[in-house]
């Protein structure tokens, strides 16, 4: 899976 | 965004302002280490370097804003402000925080998901987050007595983490395929840096007495 579901936290 | 994520991020944001207001407000930054503050400003530095390639959400630019704001703020009026910077425990605060960056940088060009700039760079952030507050922790046995604001500025910092650990509990058992080995390893391992601090924090707190720490 690569969407970066992480990048959207801080 | 979950209520573990936002509670996370408000408890981020609360430790910040009361270090800023702090500092700023009684012109004082004893017992706060500057290696510590240092290690953050890069850690959003390189973290955030995706403000300009990508857009989440007002929310999201709007907290990085202000985490970059803020934390170099308070490396300013630590390094720079005529009066701050006296109060600075220069002598105490001797971490030899490059021999932190150095491994974290070796790591990320390691272990990382995707061998691009801003991925290294982001990964690195993670790493150097992890170990960020090892500074002022060392700072804080060395000083022993710890004035309430900066025990509380640590105190909110380590509610952030573990906040953001149910968060990804939340997220893993609600998300299909959330999975991050990296982040997890990572943030974990930050928590844990935390779990001595919180130790005396609730001994003192439960005895009404003054944050002191075992030399």
């Amino acid at each position: 899976k690569l969407v970066d579901d992480t990048k959207d936290e801080l | 965004m979950n209520i573990f994520r936002l509670a996370g991020d408000m408890t981020h944001l609360a430790s910040v302002l009361v270090l800023l207001l702090k500092i700023h407000t009684i012109k004082s930054c004893a017992g706060v280490s500057l290696k510590t503050q240092e290690l953050y400003a890069i850690v959003f530095a390189t973290r955030y370097l995706d403000i300009f390639t990508s857009f989440y959400s007002i929310y999201n630019t709007l907290m990085k804003l202000i985490f970059l704001g803020s934390s170099f703020s308070i490396v300013w009026y630590m390094r720079y402000h005529k009066t701050v910077r006296r109060t600075y425990d220069r002598e105490q605060d001797t971490f030899r925080h490059w021999f932190l960056v150095l491994p974290c940088l070796l790591l990320a060009l390691l272990i990382h998901e995707k061998f691009t700039f801003l991925e290294v760079l982001w990964t690195f952030s993670l790493y150097l987050e992890a170990v960020a507050i090892l500074p002022q922790l060392v700072l804080l046995q060395r000083t022993r007595n710890i004035d309430n604001l900066t025990g509380q500025y640590v105190f909110l910092l380590g509610g952030y983490r573990g906040f953001y650990i149910l968060n990804w509990i939340y997220r893993y058992l609600t998300e299909p395929h959330f999975v991050h080995w990296i982040t997890w390893i990572a943030g974990l391992v930050q928590t844990l840096l935390y779990a001595d601090f919180f130790y005396y924090y609730f001994q003192s707190w439960k005895n009404n007495k003054k944050l002191q720490l075992p030399a």
